[in-house]
């Protein structure tokens, strides 16, 4: 299993990439575990490697890859409502 | 492959080069080699698309002209919010078409040597080019694979006379833009990209009903961490803001929060924030754990006689009831049976060292007005001591140890937003329940 630093750089990473909303102020920096785990499976599905939820070599070797630097998921809905009110004036 | 739900709304696209690779880290490109590159990246889009891209030539000072999309090399911040990391990590980026004045530019590290066709050290600008002018026309990241759209590098895409892009790719430009032999672009409604069907209607879950006993008090522990007041019960807990409001109604999962505690955890013993390093200790148990913010240190759980208490009559103690650092002297108490120990927990450097003080265990009746076995001990508003017990809470004021009459209250009126209970008789002193207490009324 990762260590705790390699944990904390994996959820940045995974905010950074739109896998996990950004941080709420409210909430401080705290993600539950549920939805760190299924931001996980959703980069490794999106990066087709195997689906474990889990931090394993594989995982951590693809994040540390040289990527674009744009996000993968950018439908976050802060995007969206964006979008949507953009769509909405033309 | 993935839309931006951005399009330009012409063919006939400009492109300027502000900047090129610096020659001390990518010698072998020429000025004149990075323009033949980029001129090769956007014909793999205008090959399959009715695009055409024009070179804006520099102006007579060599100063570049604008243009739809703008190329320059950058290095860390380069003032568009989105800095670069030096060589690895991030390799570039662009943006998506539109009316701002951003639209279209695409940056690329020039921390990383570039390079053409290049070798393992390298990366290949005509790949990565191509990659970023496909997000300067629109397209967001791919899964297929292939795509020149993944968001990974993978090396270099080869012979770039020979590049043509991978299906994936050509439906995507060719839904924003459309086909080459001139029919219209995306099919019948052009600017709508096709957007993924909506996921299944999902019923609200409502929470486990038996969970939802947060007024019946009786916690397994209670902790002031950062400045919140978190009630630990079962497998769940509930957490008060700073201000005196609760986060939710509902419980939230302990494991779901706090990650490397085993699997199947249904009962914490105490918890506290160490005052020297703000790291977070729990005890469940024999053992005891180490957090730092809501994550297990590595190297815990460790085994509770490491911190060497022995009751009075010598037996190693399995097991800790409260635990709390009294404000009022910044030292950590720990209680069990009975009884209660003091640690002094310094920081020494990036160490904190843990030492068990003289003259302990005690007899907890010292805290007098206070029931003996607590549930758990919190500081809290201007280092007063906060004693749980089962419904209720009592207040020694900071400092304080024997305080003549110590009133309990109601933690879940007080705490956890209950409705109060109808009058009843005054509750009874912990230590003489028979002790007979008048009030103003009786």
């Amino acid at each position: 299993s990762a260590v705790p630093d390699q944990y904390s750089r994996a959820v940045d990473w995974l905010s950074r990439y739109g896998y996990l909303p950004p941080p709420d102020p409210r909430t401080s920096k705290l993600q539950t575990k549920e939805g760190i785990e299924k931001a996980i499976r959703v980069m490794q599905r999106f990066g087709g490697v195997q689906e474990t939820g889990l931090l394993d070599s594989e995982t951590l070797k693809l994040m540390s890859t040289p990527r674009c630097s744009l996000p993968d998921i950018d439908g976050s809905e802060d995007m969206l409502r964006k979008r949507r009110r953009r769509r909405k004036k033309r | 492959y993935a839309l931006s739900g951005l399009k330009w709304h012409k063919t006939d696209l400009t492109w300027s080069v502000h900047s090129y690779p610096s020659p001390s880290l990518s010698p072998g490109l020429p000025d004149n080699l990075v323009n033949s590159i980029l001129t090769h990246a956007f014909k793999a889009w205008s090959d399959v698309a009715p695009l055409s891209f024009h070179q804006l030539p520099s102006d007579s000072r060599g100063a570049a002209a604008e243009g739809d999309i703008r190329v320059s090399f950058s290095r860390l911040y380069h003032d568009d919010g989105y800095p670069f990391d030096g060589q690895g990590g991030t390799l570039a980026h662009a943006f998506y078409p539109g009316m701002q004045e951003v639209a279209g530019d695409t940056h690329f590290d020039d921390h990383e040597i570039w390079s053409y066709g290049g070798g393992s050290i390298n990366t290949d600008l005509f790949t990565v080019a191509v990659h970023e002018f496909g997000h300067a026309l629109g397209l967001s990241h791919s899964s297929s694979d292939p795509s020149i759209m993944r968001p990974y590098y993978q090396g270099p895409v080869g012979d770039i006379p020979n590049f043509r892009l991978a299906l994936d790719d050509r439906l995507a430009i060719q839904q924003l833009y459309g086909v080459k032999d001139g029919r219209p672009p995306g099919g019948d409604d052009p600017d709508l990209p096709r957007l993924p069907s909506p996921p299944p209607a999902r019923p609200t879950q409502l929470s486990d009903p038996s969970f939802d006993d947060r007024c019946q008090g009786g916690f397994d522990a209670v902790a002031n961490i950062r400045g919140e007041v978190f009630f630990f019960k079962g497998a769940y807990f509930w957490r008060i803001k700073q201000d005196g409001s609760l986060v939710s109604l509902n419980p939230a999962q302990i494991k779901n929060f706090w990650i490397g505690l085993p699997p199947g955890t249904n009962k914490i013993d105490a918890v506290y924030e160490r005052k020297s390093d703000n790291k977070i200790i729990f005890f469940i148990g024999s053992q005891y754990w180490v957090f730092k913010d809501t994550v297990a240190m590595s190297g815990y759980p460790r085994p509770l006689s490491e911190w060497g208490m022995r009751t009075k009559s010598g037996v190693l103690v399995d097991k800790v009831e409260a635990a709390f650092v009294w404000a009022h002297n910044g030292k950590t108490y720990l209680f069990s049976g009975g009884e209660f120990w003091r640690f002094d927990e310094s920081r020494e450097g990036e160490q904190v060292t843990r030492q068990r003080e003289e003259g302990y265990p005690r007899n907890t009746n010292l805290w007098a007005g206070v029931p003996s076995h607590i549930d758990d001990i919190i500081s809290w508003v201007e280092g007063d001591a906060y004693f749980f017990k089962d419904n209720l809470y009592w207040v020694l004021k900071n400092g304080g140890l024997h305080q003549d009459v110590v009133t309990p209250k109601s933690i879940a009126v007080d705490w956890l937003r209950c409705p109060a209970l109808p009058a009843s008789p005054t509750a009874a002193n912990p230590r003489n329940p028979k002790e007979c207490k008048c009030d103003l009324s009786g």
